[in-house]
């Protein structure tokens, strides 16, 4: 299984390179094995630069660069083994529209091989749901899922309930 | 494979029998601060065999029962059920003919869980051993909890090997 | 100075509690000394009940909650001793758009007595501010600040350079 | 006391010198994702003596020195100036006479380190002291950096019972 990890490994990386670069719109991004002579034991360090800036620790990177290149591996991963479903729970947060409007695109190209279920408060990422649930909580305390018609909801209205039992 | 329906009873704030179908492509949750769609996504986590409660931001797995409001009484449990559709995958027997599945969990007060597949009971193994025929095993990368997105950035080298191998 | 630990210990909790209902419309919360007969070694719990929903865990509380106290908990300890000067980095970035007002509508009432820094995406937050910075970055790597008209920021345009030498 | 000027040079992603002006009330920061922000505001953190890389997200100290980029070449100093005015408490000799105090901060590549109050070098417990003259003393609770807001919930109780006392 070693000449398969290191195989993975290195397609993973390819497809993290490539993912990162259309989310940055250029730069690099890498996993580096910390001992090559030992894959299957080795830890995995971090590189990512983005276009034009200097190479320099990961931890220097700010809130929005550091979730975008996680949600760049992320996909990767996807790319390489492809899941049938995804559930993300406010992984948008961090990005300003630019970026944001980028993830949802990204999001939207990879959702016929993956189903995904996106918690979020933002708009733009509201606007490529194929079906989008309002939780309420009429009841103090009670949650309920009702449909929401999307034009309405921007328009900031209700929706008609969902089977609630 | 995919999620077709889940039904959510008496799992964290969700009192109601609630009923949710999926489509293709992208289903969106959305709604106010604390009016339940992390409690939303804890409920596939939980259903798919999540046995931390720490994971479910719970101190023990009690605490994911519906435990009351000002006017409301605690229940005594929980049950969430996930459906299940176009499997592609061959599955072994007794579920070969099966083109739908539906996995449920349920946990009582008195701490007792149950684990069900199609209404029948069996073990959790069994559930996890049909995830990953179905191609749907590395649920750790398929569920990605709120405000854990850069925890891949901020892990050791060790952690993130981790990460990779259950990915790769 | 045990006497005046528990003094203030009681005053930071009245206003804890009463700064988290005028977050939440109502509700409760509270510092618990953990060992009341030592009070200057003891460990502090926190309590917090939005209105209407049961007493639980705070760790169940939900991502915007939690920011919620913790922000009811920041001020109310300015209130107590008040603080010059306040820096906030993304602090709005889990609330939704009903709590970023409320939030915004409390910062505006304490920036008489305090001064404040607020970094933010939430426009709703750009909008109290006295004076708005944007940091841009015309060359890849460097960042300049321009004083930015908040009015047509709005409108998403650009800003006078502020004094870079 | 009030914030009344910033002056930041070869800190971080802050090149050229780059000043700012602070006014009473609200100053707000905008801007696009790794603009530089938060590098605005480890800015005044460092100036008021923070002694953990790791705080301003590096490893060690010299990360906050401007380390280049396609096109330049890195810097080998980092200075922070912070002007703050409307000092209200009485001030202990020698500066019992100003009006306005500028506290700054410079970094070398070499690792050499230097304080200084009104242009003349100082230690950092000079500014510490003054800082807690001035009613500024408790910076834990003056500077919530990105993403920690809510550090308090998930502290232990002991955790708790230090940021309180700062407070208190
Ligand atoms: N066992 C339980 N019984 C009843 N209510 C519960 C239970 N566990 C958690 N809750 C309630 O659920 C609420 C949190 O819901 P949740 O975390 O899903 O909110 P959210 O919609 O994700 O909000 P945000 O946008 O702020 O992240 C809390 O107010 C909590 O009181
Ligand atoms: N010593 C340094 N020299 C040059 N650039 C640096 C240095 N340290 C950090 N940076 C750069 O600063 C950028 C991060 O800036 P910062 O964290 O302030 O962004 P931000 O505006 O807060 O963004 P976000 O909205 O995503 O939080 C990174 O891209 C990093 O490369
Ligand atoms: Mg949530
Ligand atoms: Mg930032």
């Amino acid at each position: 299984t070693r000449g398969l990890f290191v195989e993975t490994f290195h397609t993973l990386n390819q497809k993290f390179g490539e993912v990162y670069a259309s989310f940055f719109g250029g730069g690099s991004a890498e996993l580096v094995l910390l001992d090559e002579a030992h894959p299957l034991e080795s830890g995995i360090e971090m590189l990512a630069q983005p276009p034009g800036k200097g190479k320099r620790n990961i931890l220097l990177l700010s809130g929005g660069e550091k979730a975008l290149t996680a949600i760049s591996l992320l996909f990767a991963t996807f790319l390489i083994h492809p899941t049938p479903f995804c559930l993300l729970d406010e992984i948008d947060a961090p990005l300003d529209e630019e970026n944001t409007r980028r993830f949802a695109q990204t999001l939207e190209s990879m959702s016929d091989q993956t189903q995904f279920i996106v918690v979020t408060h933002n708009k733009l990422t509201m606007e490529i749901a194929d079906i989008l649930y309002g939780v309420t909580m009429e009841e103090t305390g009670i949650s309920k899922l009702v449909s929401v018609n999307l034009k309405k909801e921007l328009d900031e209205s209700e929706g008609n309930p969902a089977e609630t039992i | 494979m995919r999620l077709k329906r889940l039904e959510v009873f008496g799992f964290k704030s969700f009192f109601d029998k609630t009923v949710v179908t999926f489509r293709k492509g992208i289903t969106g949750i959305v709604g106010p601060n604390g009016c339940g769609k992390s409690n939303f996504s804890d409920a596939i986590l939980w259903v798919l065999g999540e046995q931390s409660p720490k994971s479910l931001r719970g101190e023990r797995m009690e605490d994911v029962i519906f435990s009351g409001t000002e006017h409301r009484k605690p229940l005594s449990l929980a049950e969430v059920s996930l459906t299940i559709g176009d499997i592609a995958n061959e599955l072994p027997p007794p579920y070969t003919v099966y083109s739908e599945l539906t996995f449920s969990r349920r946990l009582y007060r008195s701490g007792e869980s149950e684990y069900l597949i199609n209404k029948t009971p069996c073990r959790l193994k069994d559930i996890r051993d049909l995830l990953i025929d179905m191609g749907a095993g590395y649920h750790a990368h398929t569920i990605i909890e709120q405000g854990k997105v850069d925890d891949i950035i901020t892990a050791t080298p060790m952690q993130r090997r981790e990460i990779v191998e259950e990915a790769a």
